[in-house]
């Protein structure tokens, strides 16, 4: 493994922290998509099938367990505490999960490497995880005034998807046969949806004021 | 094939 996955890992990991941390600490999940949340459960459900069959490695079993128990544990957390539901913007996050789910099912179906059950999933999950984040950034957008954790949530979860490409390029020039067009299509997708986004964070970290994107 | 080299990312 080199390093641009494992700090991509590590960002990830620490997206999944942040967001718990404000959830579990703070009892709030304001700021936060719901929409977003379901649809990553969605995307680790249907890319880790093979996560009893295929044995990787100890760090891939478990950090695949995290994903899984972390993103249902968040939905569970944002549909049923009865604290935190409370919190939760209902009438911001108006996103249809439909929209998203359908067309990348679809296309998974007439691109994949392979036309098997497995995957057409695990392609799915890997389309679904570019156009993931959009119920989030519409939520942004829609409450302008993002508190500190939600910022950095979606700051990590961007810097997770950049350092993602960085290990691509590496791996490409160390490893034969190393060319995955459709991770690398849907993984820069996923990547440029995080751009204006990260434009506004730098601006404001630059500038030292609250982040605040425009109307 | 896609079950060689990406498959062990997450």
């Amino acid at each position: 493994m080199n390093i641009f996955r494992l700090a991509g890992d590590m960002t990830h990991l620490m997206s999944v922290i942040v967001l718990l941390l404000k959830i579990h600490t703070i009892k709030s999940c304001a700021g936060i998509s719901l929409k977003t949340q379901e649809l990553y459960a969605l995307v680790f459900a249907t890319r880790y099938l093979d996560i009893f069959t295929d044995f990787i490695s100890l760090y891939n079993t478990i950090m695949k367990l995290i994903f899984l128990a972390s993103s249902f544990s968040i939905v569970w957390y944002m549909r049923q505490h009865k604290i935190v539901r409370r919190s939760y913007d209902k009438d911001q996050d108006t996103f249809r999960h439909l929209f998203l789910i359908l067309p990348c099912l679809l296309l998974a179906l007439f691109i994949n490497e392979k036309f098997t059950f497995k995957e057409v999933m695990w392609t799915f999950s890997l389309f679904l995880e570019a156009v993931a984040i959009l119920p989030q950034l519409v939520l942004l957008q829609r409450t302008r005034n993002i508190d500190n954790l939600t910022g950095q949530y979606v700051f990590l979860l961007g810097a997770y998807r950049a350092l993602y490409i960085l290990n691509w390029i590496y791996r490409y020039f160390t490893e034969p046969h190393y060319v995955h067009w459709i991770t690398w299509i849907s993984g820069l997708v996923q990547t440029l949806l995080y751009a204006d986004f990260f434009y506004y964070y730098f601006n404001s970290w630059k500038n030292n004021v609250k982040l605040q994107l425009p109307a | 094939s896609a079950s060689t080299g990406v498959k062990d990312e997450l």
